[in-house]
């Protein structure tokens, strides 16, 4: 009679002799096969055992076993002189497996009743990390740092190293990536020392477009060079920078590049050392600059707003045009105009034109006219005058009325704005009188 | 016109001709929309009213052979409402005002009459002028006049116009009444009036540079008779209605 395992290990349980509390039954072989999730332990603790008593547990026993190997073989009770009980110590499996037998022969002695075991187990976690290097070459568990976990551990780094793939060894951290902050600080791997042996290290600072990349590199700066007859060369050991659309650039020698204006938001940065010679190595500060747009041309007859003596990406200026002037663009006039500086450092728009505004052929007045007085074509700041059709005809309100071209497009009077030029008619005056000398 | 002279061109300019059905009448322009004229022209002691296409009316002229070749005016009629003359015997509120279709651009030849300003008065004697295509007389006969002919008469004092026509009644009782809508024009003496065919046309005076309608030929006892008076309807009078019928128009 097996125990059924269960799909999940327990964390904990509780295992009796059959019938306990009552007498167990002759000719028993009953195991059970406890388990626990792995990464613990199994804790087994009896609460009573009441097992036949004999030499060597022979007749009746419960045996504990790991791994087919007998961990112990208890019998008698608490307080008998004979037999082999487990007393209150618990018993710590190795893993996370412990096997129980529990087997009684045919004779049962009829003047005492034994009633079996009764114990509990609980799962309990395994300090991975306490576990000694096992000694053959594969090293300690961790690498650098290793942190118990239920269940399992962790292995991590110091600073300046990085764990590797393997999840238990630590390597020289290169600091690579990518950087896409505004500004940032970027050294070589163990600066200003040397690193312990080769790398190859990679640093890509990109930011977003419209931004420029300046690298200021700190003045302790040493990549070993090699003289040849052509001059120092970056033979073994190099900081190659590259700048999309120019040549890669090799850095090395004691002198500080300094300060780089890259011109670009994308810099690559290779940092390669072989294994021989001695380069402590390179430090920067990386800065970002909004890309510069030109100085935008004069507009005649209007101005541009805000005027600035640089701009840069994103900055906005407005046109607008003087009082009694239009907003043309591609030959059609537009309400407001505003154009931003791009990531290409190119305006968006170009600059449209300031027009003269004119407000139409003024209205014709019914038997009269309108003459002009000033002005061209009806433009801003034309004067007209109205007239009636003398004798037949005078103007409502004055002998003339004039109107003058607005800056809102309309013809406005000095005199009364809101008045329209009428004719009336002259009533009684005829052309010619009779002449009547006779008396 | 009796006893008058032909009107020289562009001395009468608001000068009107009417042809209603036949008849001449006159009338005068007093806004490019408006020709005033008597009652009596369109409306019929039946009380009928000329009806629009019966209405011809000629502007700018002052020779009626001329008359073909000016445009006629198409307007509507707007007999004062208070107008009421079935027996001939009763010419109080002789206006009406015709409205044209299509405004009027003022010329040399056509221009309007004032209308009276409240400073305007009747003064008695004040000489006015009347002008018309009616009835002339050449010689001894009356015949009708194609040409445009003025009078000066003077105004009549009410009590002397009143007199007058008192003194006709004993002796023909169909007189028409005499109404405060009226005034008289004329000479004692006669051979100066205005005459039939001169209806509506304008009874002007001039006053500060202008001329004012103050009456519309209305009736009289023969024409140009010693001791008779032409009747004319008091302009003044009918401002108001005059105002209401332009404005509701």
């Amino acid at each position: 009679c097996l125990q059924r395992p269960s799909s999940e290990p327990l964390m904990h349980g509780e295992v009796q002799s059959p019938q306990y509390p009552q007498p167990y039954p002759p000719n028993l072989q009953e195991q059970w096969d406890l388990s626990v999730p792995e990464g613990y332990q199994i804790r087994l603790t009896f609460t009573h055992l009441d097992i036949e008593a004999s030499p060597g547990c022979y007749h009746d026993a419960l045996i504990v076993l790991y791994d087919g190997k007998v961990v112990g073989r208890f019998c008698g009770s608490e307080n008998s002189a004979d037999g082999h009980h487990p007393g209150h110590e618990p018993i710590i499996s190795p893993d996370n497996r412990f096997t129980l037998i529990f087997q009684s022969d045919k004779n049962n002695p009829e003047r005492h009743q034994n009633v079996g075991f009764s114990a509990q187990y609980q799962a309990i976690d395994v300090d991975e990390c306490s576990a000694p290097d096992p000694g053959d070459g594969s090293g300690p568990l961790c690498d650098q740092i290793c942190l118990n976990t239920l269940g399992s551990y962790l292995c991590s780094c110091h600073h300046g190293y990085e764990l590797r793939s393997d999840q238990r060894t630590c390597l020289l951290s290169c600091g690579g990536g990518i950087f896409d902050e505004p500004e940032g600080h970027l050294f070589s791997p163990g600066y200003p020392n040397p690193p312990p042996y080769a790398v190859s290290c990679q640093y890509i600072i990109s930011v977003e477009s419209g931004f420029t990349v300046s690298l200021n590199f700190s003045d302790l700066f040493y990549i070993e060079s090699v003289d040849t007859d052509e001059g120092p060369s970056c033979l073994h050991h190099w900081l190659e920078v590259t700048i999309p659309d120019k040549e890669p650039m090799k850095l090395c020698g004691t002198k500080s590049p300094g300060l780089i204006d890259t011109n670009s938001n994308t810099v690559k940065l290779d940092y390669h050392t072989d294994d021989e010679g001695m380069s402590n190595g390179w430090s920067l500060d990386y800065s970002t600059h909004r890309v510069r747009c030109p100085i935008p041309d004069k507009v005649a007859k209007g101005r541009v707003t805000p005027m600035l003596t640089e701009y840069f990406y994103r900055d906005y200026i407005f046109v607008r045009c003087n009082q009694g002037y239009k907003l043309m663009m591609d030959g059609h006039e537009i309400e407001s105009f505003s154009t931003m500086c791009q990531h290409n450092g190119q305006w968006h728009l170009t600059l449209p034109e300031c027009h003269i505004i004119d407000c139409g052929e003024p209205e014709p007045l019914l038997n009269g006219g309108v003459t002009f007085i000033s002005g061209v074509d009806n433009q801003y700041l034309s004067v007209v005058q109205y007239h009636c059709d003398e004798p037949f005809y005078y103007l409502l309100g004055g002998l003339n009325v004039s109107f003058i071209c607005e800056a809102d497009r309309q013809w406005r009077s000095n005199q009364d704005p809101l008045l329209r030029p009428t004719c009336l008619p002259v009533c009684g005056r005829p052309t010619k009188h009779l002449s009547s000398f006779q008396r | 016109i009796i006893g008058g002279d032909e009107a020289p061109e562009h001395t009468i300019p608001w000068q009107v001709l009417l042809n209603i059905d036949g008849g001449r009448g006159g009338g005068m322009v007093i806004a490019d929309r408006w020709i005033m004229t008597a009652a009596h022209n369109v409306k019929t002691h039946e009380g009928i009213i000329a009806s629009n296409d019966t209405v011809r009316i000629y502007m700018g002229l002052n020779d009626v052979k001329a008359l073909s070749v000016l445009p006629v005016y198409p307007a509507s009629v707007h007999v004062h409402p208070e107008y009421n003359n079935p027996n001939h015997a009763n010419y109080n509120n002789d206006i009406a005002l015709l409205k044209l279709q299509e405004p009027i651009t003022f010329q040399a030849s056509i221009m309007p009459l004032c209308l009276p300003a409240e400073s305007d008065t009747y003064v008695p004697d004040t000489m006015g002028l009347v002008s018309g295509f009616g009835v002339t007389d050449e010689g001894k006969r009356r015949i009708l006049a194609n040409k445009l002919k003025y009078v000066q008469l003077p105004l009549v004092e009410d009590e002397t116009c009143q007199n007058s026509v008192t003194s006709l009644k004993r002796k023909r009782a169909s007189i028409p009444i005499l109404t405060s809508n009226m005034f008289c024009a004329g000479i004692p003496e006669g051979g100066k009036d205005s005459c039939q065919g001169d209806s509506g046309s304008g009874y002007v005076l001039y006053d500060n540079g202008r001329f004012w309608a103050a009456g519309i030929v209305s009736w009289g006892v023969e024409c140009g008779k010693q001791g008779t008076y032409g009747v004319y309807t008091r302009v003044a009078n009918y401002l108001d209605w005059i105002k209401k019928t332009m404005q509701e128009n």
